[in-house]
């Protein structure tokens, strides 16, 4: 089952 | 400080009720130029962004930045005291602690004035890399928020495949299969544009949640590429939007 990735994987804080 | 007034209260409690199922919480940055607001879920898996331009407002005057961390579901029960066709100015002091919401009737024959405490929130802003997607679909809101329900009755994973065929969306799970194929065309006014085709599977709660932002535009606007967060788009009217990221969900 594909698991849930996280959108701190594709961006970036500032 | 601020002071924002807009002609109906309509508009407000639409923004809210797109956000507060995603965030219960959110710090408003408003300048000169409207107001913003950015904000992940706890979980970090999606995130939204707010923008609306100060000419949207009736009035706008902000002489100098003020943040406000507003607590969604209080701000909701404020905006409940309140008629849609009420107008509403918000007014807020430099370094404010409080925000004030007045809501008058038309002709002013009611006024209302309700005071909310604002909160001291961390503020965690992402950069968000301006690249152009391969795959951009524009469809009636209402039908992306049909898809989406119909979908999470079969699984908590949806699957959306977009090639120059048309956009592909499917689900399968222990009740069987869904797929439901859109392909461009003026009679439900869908376009679709691809530059490389696109699959990626996404949490269908997430999509279902940014639906609550359809009352807001007739079409949203679907962005996707590979490897890429999936965008999804409510303009609101010429004033600003609701963006929506979701991370794809990935084989391992």
């Amino acid at each position: 089952t594909p698991i849930q990735n996280d959108l701190t994987e594709y961006y970036s804080l500032v | 400080m601020l002071e924002a007034r807009l002609s109906q209260t309509l508009l407000l409690k639409k923004v809210v009720d797109a956000l507060k199922e995603i965030i219960a919480q959110g710090t408003l940055d408003c300048s000169d130029n409207g107001l913003e607001l950015q904000s992940m879920d706890n979980s970090h898996v999606s995130l939204v962004a707010l923008s609306l331009a100060s000419d949207c407002f009736e009035k706008f005057h902000c002489d100098r930045n003020v943040s406000l961390g507003l607590d969604l579901k209080s701000l909701g029960k404020v905006l409940k005291c309140a008629n849609s066709d009420d107008a509403v100015t918000i007014k807020a002091v430099d370094r404010p602690e409080k925000i004030t919401l007045s809501f008058e009737s038309d002709g002013k024959e009611r006024t209302a004035d309700y005071e909310l405490k604002l909160l001291n929130l961390d503020q965690d802003h992402m950069e968000i890399p301006k690249k152009d997607y391969t795959c951009y679909i524009q469809l009636p809101s209402s039908e992306f928020a049909r898809i989406c329900r119909d979908m999470s009755m079969f699984d908590e994973s949806l699957t959306i495949a977009c090639s120059s065929k048309g956009i592909r969306f499917s689900a399968k799970g222990d009740l069987g299969t869904a797929n439901i194929q859109l392909n461009a065309g003026t009679a439900m006014d869908v376009s679709i544009e691809v530059q490389e085709p696109v699959t990626q599977s996404f949490a269908g709660r997430y999509l279902n949640t940014f639906t609550k932002a359809t009352p807001l535009a007739d079409r949203v606007k679907l962005y996707l590429s590979e490897e890429r967060p999936l965008l999804v788009e409510y303009p609101i009217e010429d004033y600003g939007h609701i963006r929506y990221y979701l991370a794809p969900k990935v084989n391992e």
